[in-house]
């Protein structure tokens, strides 16, 4: 069975998709400050961020009871401070101007690493 | 994830992925959807890295994450990381991290050095496969060239076992493919969606080699599957970068 798609055929004709699949596009400037690089993008987007630090918390919070998110935000931060330029100062400068802590914008952007067990 | 590599009968080399992310991270029963993934789609954007007002180059992101897992550098290659699970994997590496150990790199700012830095698809490839990583990855690379196409796998704490493995060693001429397996071994059968790629691939044939065709692959289940966020397609030569979300409906394979 897994030699074929399960629908038994190659979709055929699916491009171009509807323009309202097109994601957004926005300009990084690596000529500012790495603190300020970001602030455009995460703040005219920071509900989605928002959105997804809290799908998380909600799925931690059935094993966890809210301890998680107390130890992330508590002990991320110190990871941040050793990672090396500019990576640490971009995501100060995410948690400034979205307002979310500095340890759960760590979190997001280290979850490669973490879910690679 | 499934990234892939096609040429066409001219020589023009196609980049193409499906992002998949979210597995076991929170199943919805009345959307048959999950939670993550659902959360991630909305903050997919793409993003034109400049210097002094110029492109550098061009990347696929989520919003708030500063590393890279989809890119291309206009005329110069193009790259792609897809997960590679691993017992001796990235949680690891973040504990010798944490006990002082600072001599491996994070992938995704490996992959954001890579694209600031590298100044050709060489000089990307022995980035890639010498630098002591954090976490297992493969990584994906696109030249601009005929040939030019390869697959590095690349191991947890370690600058010399890097595995690349060419399109011409692939055996396939015009086309790589990479899921989330060691391309040496068979993928498992519960999640095996390097063979119906293959064989879509081959269906495609190198002279239908283009956008339009690794867009249809991409869309064909399983690699397009409920974890599936965007797809990304990119052609080097002309600096073209399109990404398109994706949304599977029912009946779809969960991965």
């Amino acid at each position: 069975e897994s030699q074929l798609p399960p629908t038994g055929k190659c979709k055929n004709g699916a491009y171009p998709p509807e323009s309202s699949r097109k994601v957004p596009k926005y300009v990084i400037n690596l000529d500012l400050p790495p603190e300020q690089r970001w602030t455009k993008l995460v703040t005219e987007n920071k509900q989605g961020l928002y959105n997804l630090l809290a799908a998380i918390r909600n799925l931690t919070n059935v094993i966890f009871h809210g301890k998680l998110f107390i130890l992330i935000d508590k002990y991320m931060p110190l990871i941040v401070n050793t990672l090396p330029y500019p990576f640490g100062e971009e995501i100060a400068g995410i948690a400034n101007a979205t307002g979310i802590p500095m340890g759960e914008v760590a979190l997001f952007n280290l979850f490669y690493e973490i879910f690679t067990v | 994830c499934t990234s892939v590599i096609v040429e066409d009968t001219s020589g023009v080399l196609y980049h193409a992925r499906n992002l998949d992310f979210g597995l076991f991270l929170g199943w919805d029963f009345m959307n048959h959807t999950w939670l993550v993934t659902e959360a991630l789609r909305p903050i997919v954007v793409e993003l034109d890295y400049q210097r002094q007002g110029k492109t550098l180059f061009r990347g696929v992101n989520f919003v708030g994450y500063v590393g890279i897992l989809t890119a291309m550098k206009p005329n110069l290659f193009s790259l792609t990381m897809d997960e590679r699970f691993n017992l001796n994997g990235g949680f690891i590496g973040i504990i010798e991290w944490l006990l002082g150990d600072h001599s491996t790199t994070w992938m995704g700012f490996l992959t954001r050095q890579v694209m600031e830095n590298a100044t050709s698809y060489t000089v990307a490839q022995k980035m890639l496969a010498t630098t002591k990583l954090l976490a297992p990855a493969y990584f994906i690379l696109g030249g601009n060239k005929s040939g030019e196409a390869c697959v590095i796998t690349r191991d947890r704490g370690s600058n010399t076992d890097a595995d690349i493995w060419t399109m011409a060693d692939s055996g396939n001429e015009w086309f790589i493919l990479e899921t989330n397996y060691d391309h040496w071994k068979k993928p498992p059968f519960f999640d095996d969606r390097r063979t119906p790629a293959i064989k879509c691939l081959n269906q495609m044939g190198q002279k239908n080699a283009s956008v339009s065709g690794l867009f249809n692959l991409l869309s064909t289940q399983p690699n397009l599957n409920k974890l599936t966020t965007y797809t990304a397609l990119m052609q080097v030569n002309i600096n073209k970068m399109e990404t398109y979300l994706q949304y599977c409906s029912d009946p779809c394979w969960p991965w």
